[in-house]
């Protein structure tokens, strides 16, 4: 339903999930923590590099639809990356790691890392 | 985000969430979807965190994201993050630690560290109740044993309030979506009625990781913005995770 208050009903006998509202499993990965930072991701974002540069790709261009000028990704890509050696350890590490495997600009990746606090507003 | 912990008549607890993310970024007016969540779709993935091959905690997370936003620590606790909105938002803790105040915690990175080495519910209720941040935030926290189960309500620098299951009051869930629980959600966003009453209809004695599934799986609880669904049973250390679709009539939020 699209308009307010809530008149639908609650949904009974959707486990285990199929159907319209289920897209597929979640895989399972393991991280080592014994591993150096900089390694600890690896495998994983092997396999999802290609999925992580879309996602990357669709909030360049919502940036640069804000800013066609491409002054806020300059910004993202040249000055971001200054911020990560403020951040904590093991995680400027791991996002270190995270850019080099994916091929993913740091400023980037570490946009990605940080979204939540810049979008809260 | 829709996150709630409940309690059945045994005692046991669950914990499961929607997670729900990437409102106005980006309306794909001929498919109907919001550009980031459908990217965070396929990135979206269970994580085992080992020491000594032996299982820290577990997560479900996104490639190429650090911090976590879903998990559990076996046996021991269960947590979400829903996110708050507040004026005094994480863009003026960003600014301040771009300008050297940095004596907060990101929040992603407080609740991975609290899933790492947290040592019992309370420890990790307190972490997460008096840890500085850079922005507010609402955590959701279950534990293993009768009544542990609450909703960390958390502006930057402390605890505004904390709600719990509290069985002498009839009370054997908490859930929390977007608005503080005191007020009322906009009215254009009502998610917390629709799921208080599913919750209530399936009752106590029936809840269970899948009418939990149910309720979370009821629009607007569902909703295009929704891109996984986290079930967890923490005495089984148990967490399965699925992704989700909202195919149309369905809300955009």
């Amino acid at each position: 339903q699209y308009v307010p208050p809530y008149t639908d009903y609650c949904r009974t006998g959707m486990y285990p999930p199929s159907g319209a509202t289920f897209k597929g499993n979640v895989s399972w990965y393991t991280i080592n923590l014994d591993l150096p930072p900089y390694k600890r991701w690896n495998q994983l974002i092997s396999e999802r590099k290609a999925e992580l540069n879309n996602l990357i790709q669709v909030i360049k261009d919502l940036a640069n639809a804000f800013v066609p000028s491409g002054k806020l990704i300059q910004l993202v890509d040249k000055d971001l990356p200054l911020l990560l050696d403020s951040l904590p350890s093991p995680f400027k590490e791991e996002i270190k790691g995270i850019a080099d495997v994916s091929g993913v600009p740091l400023g980037e990746v570490l946009l990605f890392n940080i979204f939540y606090e810049v979008f809260t507003v | 985000c829709t996150s709630l912990v409940a309690e059945d008549s045994t005692g046991k607890l669950y914990h499961a969430r929607n997670l729900d993310f990437g409102l106005f970024l980006g309306w794909d007016i001929k498919n109907k979807s919001w550009a980031v969540t459908e990217q965070l779709r396929p990135l979206v993935a269970n994580v085992d965190f080992q020491k000594n091959n032996k299982t820290v905690f577990k997560a479900t997370s996104f490639a190429g994201y650090v911090g976590m936003l879903t998990g559990i620590k076996p046996g021991m606790f269960t947590l979400t993050m829903n996110e708050r909105f507040s004026l005094d938002g994480g863009y003026i803790g960003l600014l301040e630690w771009i300008l050297g105040r940095r004596d907060g915690v990101w929040m992603s990175f407080l609740t991975r560290s609290v899933l790492e080495n947290a040592t019992s519910y309370d420890d990790a209720k307190n972490q997460l109740s008096k840890t500085k941040m850079l922005a507010p935030a609402y955590f959701i926290l279950g534990g293993n044993k009768s009544g542990q189960g609450c909703i960390i309500t958390r502006s930057r620098l402390s605890s505004v309030d904390i709600w719990e299951i509290d069985l002498k009051k009839g009370r054997w869930y908490v859930l929390e979506t977007n608005y503080d629980r005191w007020k009322d959600p906009l009215f254009l966003d009502d998610r917390r009625t629709p799921a208080m009453k599913c919750m209530n209809e399936t009752t106590q004695a029936k809840i269970s990781l899948e009418t939990i599934y149910d309720v979370l799986s009821t629009k607007p609880v569902l909703n295009k913005l929704t891109t996984y669904t986290t079930l967890m049973d923490v005495s089984e250390g148990k967490l399965e995770a699925y992704i989700r679709d909202c195919p149309d009539p369905c809300m955009p939020w």
